[in-house]
Protein backbone atom coordinates (compact mmCIF):
# COMPACT_ATOMS: atom_id res chain seq x y z
CA UNK A 1 0.00 0.00 0.00
CA UNK A 2 1.38 3.61 -1.01
CA UNK A 3 1.39 7.02 1.04
CA UNK A 4 -1.15 8.37 -1.30
CA UNK A 5 -3.68 4.99 -0.63
CA UNK A 6 -3.44 5.25 2.81
CA UNK A 7 -3.94 8.91 3.22
CA UNK A 8 -7.32 8.27 1.01
CA UNK A 9 -8.31 6.05 3.25
CA UNK A 10 -7.89 7.99 6.25
CA UNK A 11 -9.10 11.00 4.88
CA UNK A 12 -12.41 9.08 3.76
CA UNK A 13 -12.75 7.61 7.19
CA UNK A 14 -11.64 11.01 8.73
CA UNK A 15 -14.64 12.03 6.58
CA UNK A 16 -17.36 9.71 8.32
CA UNK A 17 -16.22 10.22 11.96
CA UNK A 18 -16.32 13.93 11.41
CA UNK A 19 -20.24 13.37 10.07
CA UNK A 20 -20.69 11.00 13.14
CA UNK A 21 -19.40 13.43 15.41
CA UNK A 22 -22.16 15.52 14.21
CA UNK A 23 -24.45 13.49 14.24
CA UNK A 24 -24.10 11.52 16.99
CA UNK A 25 -22.51 14.29 19.64
CA UNK A 26 -24.53 17.33 18.66
CA UNK A 27 -27.30 15.44 17.34
CA UNK A 28 -27.65 17.28 14.81
CA UNK A 29 -27.48 16.37 10.40
CA UNK A 30 -28.38 20.01 9.63
CA UNK A 31 -26.73 20.46 6.07
CA UNK A 32 -26.73 16.82 5.32
CA UNK A 33 -28.59 15.19 2.58
CA UNK A 34 -30.07 11.89 3.50
CA UNK A 35 -30.04 11.32 -0.17
CA UNK A 36 -26.27 11.13 -0.61
CA UNK A 37 -25.98 9.32 2.48
CA UNK A 38 -28.49 6.71 1.30
CA UNK A 39 -26.78 6.59 -1.91
CA UNK A 40 -23.22 5.90 -0.14
CA UNK A 41 -25.25 3.06 2.13
CA UNK A 42 -25.58 1.01 -1.27
CA UNK A 43 -22.62 2.00 -2.55
CA UNK A 44 -20.83 -0.16 -0.26
CA UNK A 45 -23.51 -2.67 0.21
CA UNK A 46 -23.16 -3.81 -3.95
CA UNK A 47 -18.86 -3.26 -3.96
CA UNK A 48 -18.14 -4.83 -0.48
CA UNK A 49 -20.33 -8.39 -1.97
CA UNK A 50 -17.00 -10.05 -1.78
CA UNK A 51 -16.39 -8.87 1.94
CA UNK A 52 -17.00 -12.86 3.19
CA UNK A 53 -15.72 -14.76 0.11
CA UNK A 54 -12.41 -12.97 -0.59
CA UNK A 55 -9.90 -12.30 2.01
CA UNK A 56 -7.39 -9.38 1.28
CA UNK A 57 -5.89 -8.56 4.89
CA UNK A 58 -7.29 -7.54 7.92
CA UNK A 59 -6.98 -3.54 7.21
CA UNK A 60 -9.41 -4.58 4.19
CA UNK A 61 -12.17 -6.40 5.84
CA UNK A 62 -12.02 -3.76 9.02
CA UNK A 63 -12.58 -0.70 6.64
CA UNK A 64 -15.14 -2.70 5.03
CA UNK A 65 -17.17 -3.50 7.90
CA UNK A 66 -16.49 0.63 9.44
CA UNK A 67 -18.01 1.94 5.96
CA UNK A 68 -20.45 -0.43 5.71
CA UNK A 69 -21.52 0.16 9.63
CA UNK A 70 -21.07 3.59 9.59
CA UNK A 71 -23.06 4.36 6.10
CA UNK A 72 -26.36 2.15 6.97
CA UNK A 73 -26.09 4.17 10.70
CA UNK A 74 -26.08 7.33 9.64
CA UNK A 75 -28.83 6.27 7.56
CA UNK A 76 -30.66 4.94 10.70
CA UNK A 77 -30.09 8.16 12.89
CA UNK A 78 -31.27 10.30 10.47
CA UNK A 79 -34.17 8.57 9.74
CA UNK A 80 -34.92 6.82 12.83
CA UNK A 81 -33.45 9.26 15.74
CA UNK A 82 -35.84 11.19 17.26
CA UNK A 83 -33.72 14.14 17.91
CA UNK A 84 -31.76 14.16 14.82
CA UNK A 85 -34.62 13.25 12.46
CA UNK A 86 -35.89 16.84 13.88
CA UNK A 87 -32.51 18.77 12.75
CA UNK A 88 -33.15 16.93 8.72
CA UNK A 89 -33.50 19.69 6.06
CA UNK A 90 -36.00 17.81 4.43
CA UNK A 91 -37.73 20.36 2.41
CA UNK A 92 -34.01 21.22 1.21
CA UNK A 93 -33.16 17.59 0.00
CA UNK A 94 -35.16 17.12 -2.70
CA UNK A 95 -32.69 16.02 -5.13
CA UNK A 96 -34.71 12.94 -7.16
CA UNK A 97 -31.90 10.45 -6.13
CA UNK A 98 -33.49 7.45 -7.08
CA UNK A 99 -33.23 8.60 -10.68
CA UNK A 100 -29.62 7.99 -10.35
CA UNK A 101 -29.87 4.33 -9.75
CA UNK A 102 -31.35 2.99 -12.85
CA UNK A 103 -28.52 4.85 -15.09
CA UNK A 104 -25.82 3.67 -12.98
CA UNK A 105 -26.98 -0.12 -12.99
CA UNK A 106 -27.67 0.05 -16.78
CA UNK A 107 -24.15 1.56 -17.58
CA UNK A 108 -22.91 -0.98 -15.10
CA UNK A 109 -24.84 -3.88 -17.21
CA UNK A 110 -23.42 -2.44 -20.55
CA UNK A 111 -19.67 -1.32 -19.36
CA UNK A 112 -17.89 -3.38 -17.31
CA UNK A 113 -14.74 -6.13 -17.24
CA UNK A 114 -16.94 -8.95 -16.43
CA UNK A 115 -20.38 -9.63 -17.15
CA UNK A 116 -21.06 -11.68 -13.52
CA UNK A 117 -22.92 -10.85 -10.48
CA UNK A 118 -20.23 -9.51 -8.25
CA UNK A 119 -18.54 -7.62 -11.24
CA UNK A 120 -21.42 -5.95 -12.49
CA UNK A 121 -22.23 -4.84 -8.62
CA UNK A 122 -19.01 -3.62 -7.87
CA UNK A 123 -19.07 -1.38 -11.09
CA UNK A 124 -22.06 -0.08 -10.46
CA UNK A 125 -21.01 0.57 -7.12
CA UNK A 126 -18.33 2.71 -9.04
CA UNK A 127 -20.48 4.89 -11.38
CA UNK A 128 -22.75 5.23 -8.34
CA UNK A 129 -20.32 6.50 -6.01
CA UNK A 130 -19.07 8.61 -8.77
CA UNK A 131 -22.74 10.98 -8.58
CA UNK A 132 -23.92 10.18 -5.19
CA UNK A 133 -22.44 13.35 -3.53
CA UNK A 134 -24.42 15.25 -6.18
CA UNK A 135 -27.82 15.54 -3.88
CA UNK A 136 -25.15 16.69 -1.05
CA UNK A 137 -23.86 19.93 -3.12
CA UNK A 138 -27.53 20.51 -3.96
CA UNK A 139 -28.71 20.93 -0.48
CA UNK A 140 -24.76 22.47 0.33
CA UNK A 141 -26.06 25.61 -2.46
CA UNK A 142 -29.53 25.85 -0.74
CA UNK A 143 -28.46 26.13 2.85
CA UNK A 144 -27.62 29.76 3.84
CA UNK A 145 -25.63 28.60 7.17
CA UNK A 146 -22.93 26.19 6.34
CA UNK A 147 -21.22 25.02 9.49
CA UNK A 148 -17.87 24.10 9.84
CA UNK A 149 -18.58 20.29 10.69
CA UNK A 150 -20.44 20.24 6.94
CA UNK A 151 -17.69 21.94 5.02
CA UNK A 152 -14.93 19.84 6.61
CA UNK A 153 -17.04 16.60 5.79
CA UNK A 154 -17.49 17.36 2.42
CA UNK A 155 -13.82 19.03 1.91
CA UNK A 156 -12.80 15.17 3.46
CA UNK A 157 -14.74 13.35 1.24
CA UNK A 158 -13.80 15.01 -1.92
CA UNK A 159 -10.03 14.76 -0.57
CA UNK A 160 -10.61 11.41 -0.69
CA UNK A 161 -11.05 10.96 -4.44
CA UNK A 162 -8.11 13.05 -5.19
CA UNK A 163 -5.76 11.14 -3.04
CA UNK A 164 -7.37 7.92 -5.08
CA UNK A 165 -6.27 9.22 -8.03
CA UNK A 166 -2.58 9.89 -7.15
CA UNK A 167 -2.68 6.43 -6.11
CA UNK A 168 -3.63 5.34 -8.59
CA UNK A 169 -0.79 7.32 -10.89
CA UNK A 170 1.47 6.07 -8.63
CA UNK A 171 0.27 2.13 -8.77
CA UNK A 172 0.48 2.60 -12.72
CA UNK A 173 4.27 3.12 -12.82
CA UNK A 174 4.49 0.58 -10.17
CA UNK A 175 3.05 -2.12 -10.66
CA UNK A 176 2.99 -4.07 -13.87
CA UNK A 177 -0.27 -4.28 -16.19
CA UNK A 178 -1.84 -1.90 -13.56
CA UNK A 179 -4.48 -0.61 -16.22
CA UNK A 180 -8.13 -0.19 -15.13
CA UNK A 181 -9.87 2.52 -16.67
CA UNK A 182 -13.83 1.97 -15.14
CA UNK A 183 -12.62 3.17 -12.06
CA UNK A 184 -10.22 5.66 -13.26
CA UNK A 185 -12.97 7.34 -15.07
CA UNK A 186 -15.48 7.11 -12.27
CA UNK A 187 -13.21 8.54 -10.18
CA UNK A 188 -12.19 11.64 -12.60
CA UNK A 189 -15.57 12.12 -12.92
CA UNK A 190 -16.21 11.68 -9.36
CA UNK A 191 -13.35 14.08 -8.24
CA UNK A 192 -14.46 16.49 -10.84
CA UNK A 193 -17.91 17.10 -9.17
CA UNK A 194 -16.07 18.71 -6.54
CA UNK A 195 -13.80 21.15 -8.35
CA UNK A 196 -16.28 23.84 -7.41
CA UNK A 197 -16.89 23.42 -3.84
CA UNK A 198 -13.16 23.21 -3.68
CA UNK A 199 -12.98 26.81 -5.01
CA UNK A 200 -15.00 28.08 -3.01
CA UNK A 201 -13.66 25.98 0.36
CA UNK A 202 -10.37 27.50 -0.03
CA UNK A 203 -11.91 31.00 -0.87
CA UNK A 204 -13.62 31.14 2.59
CA UNK A 205 -10.48 29.76 4.34
CA UNK A 206 -8.17 32.24 2.45
CA UNK A 207 -10.36 35.53 3.39
CA UNK A 208 -11.09 33.64 6.92
CA UNK A 209 -15.40 34.15 5.87
CA UNK A 210 -17.52 31.49 6.37
CA UNK A 211 -18.34 28.95 3.81
CA UNK A 212 -21.43 30.13 1.42
CA UNK A 213 -22.19 27.82 -2.42
CA UNK A 214 -23.57 30.66 -5.10
CA UNK A 215 -27.15 29.19 -5.79
CA UNK B 1 -6.12 -13.68 -10.66
CA UNK B 2 -4.98 -10.57 -12.99
CA UNK B 3 -8.01 -8.71 -12.88
CA UNK B 4 -8.03 -8.85 -9.03
CA UNK B 5 -5.67 -6.14 -8.03
CA UNK B 6 -7.86 -3.21 -8.08
CA UNK B 7 -10.41 -4.73 -5.45
CA UNK B 8 -8.01 -4.66 -2.95
CA UNK B 9 -8.66 -0.94 -2.65
CA UNK B 10 -11.72 0.50 -1.04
Amino acid sequence: MNIFRLAGDMTHLASVLVLLLKIHTIKSCAGISLKTQELFAIVFASRYLDIFTDFISLYNTLMKLIFLGSSFSIVWYIRRHKLVRRSYDKDQDTFRHYFLLLPCFILALLINEKFTFKEVMWTFSLYLEAVAILPQLVLLQRTKNIDNLTGQYVFLLGAYRGLYILNWIYRYFTEPHYVHWIPWISGLVQTLLYADFFYYYFESWKNNKKLQLPA
Amino acid sequence: DDDQHVKDEL
